[in-house]
């Protein structure tokens, strides 16, 4: 179990509130060699179909699941989507077509967990994300047999939350989570929320569109 | 590599949704730098299930005339999302969450940097443009010799000078719209004798100015190292660039905030062992 440094304590949250709808789960895959204990599979999900964007690396190395999300997005006009899928410990990045084909079967199996299989001429409801060494080949294997673990463990309370948040770090020294409530100028009766995670420490300097 | 994943329960528009997260991203998630490398991986989802909206309420939209607002042009104008009327309330409040959630987010993977001390945010104003004032900002932010000056507390203002003089599209990116606006005969935008350099401690106390208008101050060193001895640091840095008269207050300031930390012996301890 990692240990969160003293002077970092401070940033990760005791409680949050958190939006209605989606619940998280992870799993251990041991994705890279060394990490024998920690979850490292992080699936968040929407229990109903939902609205997605995303925002991509201009790199033009597009890493495969960087690849294989935008292509779902732009397929799927943005809607329809479950959630995703994320491995930290193996990037996929500069693994030609295989890594395109892992990147694809990571979602296809997510989607499964939910029962309702499109057929591969239908996008993957499921985007994906992966963190980790740049130029290895994902243990796939390992993977899809977590998938399923990630999601029986799916569930909406702030622990699950944190635990997402840890799942998903690599050479991070604290989780990062954040939750808000907030309401809208034309209906302010209505309490919403907005929750998220991030993850990064190092090889940072985004530049996304 | 960055990852951020954000869900809210805010029904949104498919067609929105997108320039909703870019919009906010240019300013957050964008803004930050560790260590200046791009990764190849770098993505941040946004997920709207609409389970909090009162039934038969509708979506989160741009009003349909307006189209998004090209990346280029974005840069230049960062206050809006679309290039005409102001979209509706409801977004513009949700938009407005959106950033301020996403800065959160943001400034914690700076704190969060391999082997990172400090956490510094880099504040540029030009009278000119935002775009200039961010490049300015971006090259501070990358440059290892002010990031090493501050991990060793040493109030190296002629490190951020020198970042600030090379920074390319200051000097050289004159085909861009928000650059020949202003005529060929101001192609150089930043004039060394015109910028001013400042600490500003994070507890609120006075300014430390290190330059004013190219002329280098008597700095009180035992200050500088009181303020590097904090976590947090902020570097303020006035180009003076517009064409108004020196020492006329301009009206207009175009403000640029980056945030970035001190690069310490820690990072090449865990960066030259990391595949294993």
């Amino acid at each position: 179990e990692r240990t969160i440094p003293a002077a970092k304590q401070k940033y990760v949250p005791t409680a949050g509130s958190y939006p209605k709808g989606f619940l998280v789960g992870t799993s251990h895959a041991g994705v890279k060699a060394s990490n024998t204990s920690n979850d490292d599979i992080t699936m968040v999900v929407s229990d109903r179909p939902c609205t997605a964007g995303g925002v991509f690396t201009k790199n033009i190395f597009k890493a495969a699941p960087v690849q294989v999300s935008r292509r779902s997005l732009k397929q799927m006009a943005n809607e329809g989507f479950r959630g995703v899928i994320v491995n930290s410990g193996c990037a996929n990045a500069v693994t030609g077509k295989l890594g395109l084909e892992h990147a694809h079967i990571m979602a296809r199996e997510t989607d499964q967990c939910f029962g309702d299989v499109p057929g591969d001429e239908v996008p993957p409801r499921t985007l994906i994300m992966s963190t980790g060494v740049i130029g290895q080949r994902l243990p796939i294997d390992k993977i899809t047999a977590a998938i399923p673990k990630a999601h029986g463990a799916l569930g909406s309370s702030h622990e699950h939350w944190l635990n997402a948040a840890k799942a998903i770090c690599t050479t991070d020294t604290f989780p990062k989570l954040l939750s808000r409530t907030f309401r809208l100028p034309s209906h302010p009766d209505t309490e919403y929320s907005i929750a998220g995670m991030t993850k990064g420490a190092g090889m940072i300097h985004p530049n996304m569109a | 590599t960055l990852l951020g994943i954000i869900c809210t329960d805010v029904k949104i528009a498919p067609s929105a949704v997108d320039s909703m997260l870019r919009y906010a991203t240019n300013r957050t998630f964008n803004c930050i730098s560790i260590d200046g490398d791009t990764s190849t991986n770098d993505t941040v989802t946004l997920f709207a299930n609409g389970a909090a909206a009162p039934e038969g309420i509708q979506p989160l939209n741009l009003p349909p005339s307006l189209k998004p607002a090209p990346e280029a042009k974005n840069a230049a104008s960062p206050s809006s999302p679309v290039q005409k009327d102001p979209p509706n309330r409801d977004t513009q409040a949700f938009t407005a969450v959106l950033s301020s959630f996403m800065t959160d987010l943001a400034k914690l993977v700076v704190r969060d940097g391999e082997g990172a001390t400090k956490f510094v945010t880099i504040r540029v104003r030009s009278d000119i443009s935002y775009f200039v004032a961010k490049r300015a900002a971006v090259s501070i932010a990358r440059s290892a010799l002010v990031k090493t000056a501050l991990y060793g507390k040493d109030a190296n203002w002629g490190r951020i000078l020198c970042a600030i003089g090379y920074a390319p599209s200051i000097m050289h990116d004159t085909g861009l719209p928000i650059i020949r606006s202003i005529g060929e005969g101001h192609a150089r935008l930043v004039e060394p004798e015109r910028m001013s350099v400042s600490f500003v401690p994070a507890d609120g106390s006075e300014e430390l100015k290190l330059v004013v208008r190219g002329e280098p101050e008597v700095v009180d060193e035992g200050r500088a190292k009181e303020i590097l001895e904090m976590e947090d640091l902020e570097i303020l840095v006035r180009l003076d660039d517009g064409p108004a008269p020196e020492g006329r207050e301009r009206k207009t300031q175009h403000e640029a905030v980056f945030w970035t930390c001190d690069f310490s012996h820690e990072y090449v301890t865990i960066n030259g062992d990391y595949r294993t």
